[in-house]
């Protein structure tokens, strides 16, 4: 099954 | 702000994703943006100061908190007009209701700092306009039988597919369809995505909004729309595989 990842994963943020 | 019940809207959407927000006050008009407190999405909103019907403002940072916020948004009557005004002697946000009579409530400023959360600059591959009703209801089809939702661009269609145990569900838009405003395909990309979070972002969200929907492969996706002259930008993350 698929697992939630966050947008820091992508991007340098916040 | 002429309509009290329009901007009710975005105060409902934004509040379902986050607890508190600082709003950046300048000449220009109002903008905030933050991350969920999970970070698994960021909201962003801008109302130029042309949004108003009067607006004067200089620089000021103003923290609120939004469930509070929602409550009194809550209160807002049709024909009502909005009035925001800043005591900074007081250290409250006053949010008056115009109508017959004037209705005030003030909310105390949270002491919070503008946030350096920025959208990132990033390009997609495929950008699809959609009518938000549609994209709404097919949003709800979709989480009869699952939790999260496939968004795929292919052969110049957009789909909709959820997955449950033992049900499925697919939408499908093709470019000619009365639904799509337009869509640029780029290449073939699929993405899946949490469908609370979803729901969230188009909450406020009415027959006659239109949203425009950036889309990669595995990537977070990335909504733009305007309620009521407020641009409101999401970014959220995938689930991934």
């Amino acid at each position: 099954k698929s697992k939630q990842v966050k947008l820091s994963d992508f991007f340098k943020i916040g | 702000m002429e309509s009290a019940k329009d901007f009710k809207k975005v105060v409902d959407t934004i509040s379902t994703l986050l607890d508190e927000i600082c709003f950046e006050v300048s000449e220009e008009g109002i903008k905030a943006s933050a991350m969920d407190p999970s970070h698994v999405a960021l909201v962003s909103l801008e109302i130029p100061s042309l949004a108003f019907e009067e607006f004067t403002a200089d620089e000021h940072e103003i923290g609120i908190d939004l469930e509070a916020f929602k409550k009194v948004m809550n209160r807002a009557k049709s024909k009502d007009k909005l009035i925001l005004e800043l005591d900074e002697e007081k250290n409250k946000l006053n949010i008056i209701f115009e109508n017959t009579g004037k209705r005030k409530f003030s909310l105390a400023l949270l002491d919070l700092s503008a946030s350096s959360v920025k959208v990132p600059d990033i390009e997609y591959p495929n950008v699809v306009v959609i009518k938000g009703e549609a994209f709404k209801e097919a949003l709800k089809d979709a989480d009869l039988f699952s939790d999260y939702v496939i968004l795929k661009v292919e052969n110049d269609k957009f789909l909709i597919q959820a997955k449950g145990d033992l049900n499925d569900f697919s939408a499908e838009f093709e470019k000619d369809d009365a639904a799509i405003v337009n869509l640029e395909v780029g290449e073939e990309a699929k993405s899946a995505f949490n469908l609370d979070y979803l729901m969230d972002m188009v909450k406020g969200v009415s027959s006659g909004d239109i949203i425009k929907i950036y889309l990669g492969n595995d990537m977070p996706l990335k909504m733009e729309y305007s309620l009521a002259g407020v641009n409101l930008t999401f970014l959220l993350a995938p689930r991934i595989e």
